[in-house]
C-alpha cells in the first residue's frame, strides 16, 4: 500500500514537470 | 488527516454546490476538498477508468448513456469520478443535450485519440501535483512517471526518462523491463495496458482500479459530511 505521504524535490528543468508546464 | 491544514475545511464546506446526494464529483471537486493532490494509486485508477470508458464510448457511441466524445481536456473539473467507480468525461458544449459552445466556454474540438490521451495524461499529472509550488516538483514513482510521461508525449527523443527518482534502483526489476516494452502509447487500449501490468495480477484490473474510483467518491463523499457537519 502507498504512504499517504510523498516526497517533493526542487523542480528540476528536464523534469516532467517542467515537460508538462511546456504542454 | 487527510483535512489537516487550515485551509481544508473551508475549500470543502463551498466544495460541491447543493446539498442532496450526489452520484459523480469532478476530480476538481474532489482536489479542493481534500486541498491536497491525488494519491499514485488514485492516479493509476483514475487513468485507467477514464481510458476504459471512452474506449467503451468509441466503440459503440449510441449504447452509452454517460457519451464521452473526443475532445481534449483542459481542466480536472471536465473528469467524473461516479459513485460505482466509472470515470467519464463531462458533457461539452456541442455534445448532446447541451448547449452549443459560445463566448467564454473551452471550445471543445474533436481530436485524435492520442491527443486526448495526451491532455488527459497531463490532467492528471497536475492532479498528482495539485498544490505544489512552482519551484516544487513531486517524485513519482518510476512506472506512474513513465505512463504519464508516454501519455502526455513529452519521452526525451532517445526514449529515456529524465532519471531524478533516487530510489528508482530498489523498485525496478524484470516486472518493470515487461512494462518498458510500450514505448508508445497510440489508443486507450495502451494505457488500460500499463495500468494493469502495474498490478501484481493484471486480470483483477478492472475489479481493482474500479473499487479505487469507487473509494475515492465514496471517501470524498463522507469528508464533505463530515466537514459540512463541523461547520
Amino acid at each position: 500500500k502507498e504512504k499517504s505521504l510523498y516526497k517533493i524535490k526542487p523542480k528540476h528543468d528536464s523534469g516532467i514537470k517542467a515537460k508538462i508546464s511546456m504542454k | 488527516s487527510s483535512a489537516s491544514g487550515s485551509g481544508a475545511p473551508a475549500a470543502a464546506a463551498g466544495g460541491l454546490d447543493g446539498g442532496g446526494p450526489r452520484d459523480s464529483l469532478s476530480l476538481e471537486e474532489i482536489l479542493r476538498l481534500y486541498n491536497q493532490p491525488i494519491n499514485e494509486e488514485q492516479a493509476w485508477a483514475v487513468c485507467y477508468q477514464c481510458c476504459g470508458s471512452l474506449r467503451a464510448a468509441a466503440r459503440d457511441p449510441r449504447s452509452r448513456p454517460r457519451r464521452a466524445p473526443r475532445r481534449r481536456l483542459e481542466a480536472p473539473a471536465q473528469i467524473r469520478v461516479w459513485k460505482d467507480g466509472t470515470v467519464t468525461l463531462a458533457p461539452g458544449p456541442g455534445d448532446p443535450g447541451e448547449p452549443p459552445p459560445g463566448a467564454g466556454t473551452l471550445g471543445y474540438s474533436h481530436c485524435t485519440e492520442t491527443e486526448v490521451i495526451e491532455s488527459l495524461g497531463i490532467i492528471i499529472y497536475k492532479a498528482l501535483d495539485y498544490g505544489l509550488k512552482e519551484n516544487e516538483e513531486r517524485e513519482l514513482s518510476p512506472p506512474l512517471e513513465q505512463l504519464i510521461d508516454h501519455m502526455a508525449n513529452t519521452v526525451e527523443a532517445d526514449g529515456s526518462n529524465d532519471e531524478g527518482y533516487e530510489a528508482a534502483d530498489e523498485v525496478i526489476d524484470e516486472e518493470d523491463d515487461e512494462k518498458r516494452k510500450i514505448s508508445i502509447i497510440r489508443s486507450y487500449k495502451d494505457v488500460m495496458k500499463l495500468c494493469a501490468a502495474h498490478l501484481p495480477t493484471q486480470s483483477e484490473a478492472p475489479n481493482h482500479y474500479q473499487a479505487v474510483c469507487r473509494a475515492l467518491f465514496a471517501e470524498t463523499m463522507e469528508l464533505h459530511t463530515f466537514l459540512s457537519k463541523i461547520k
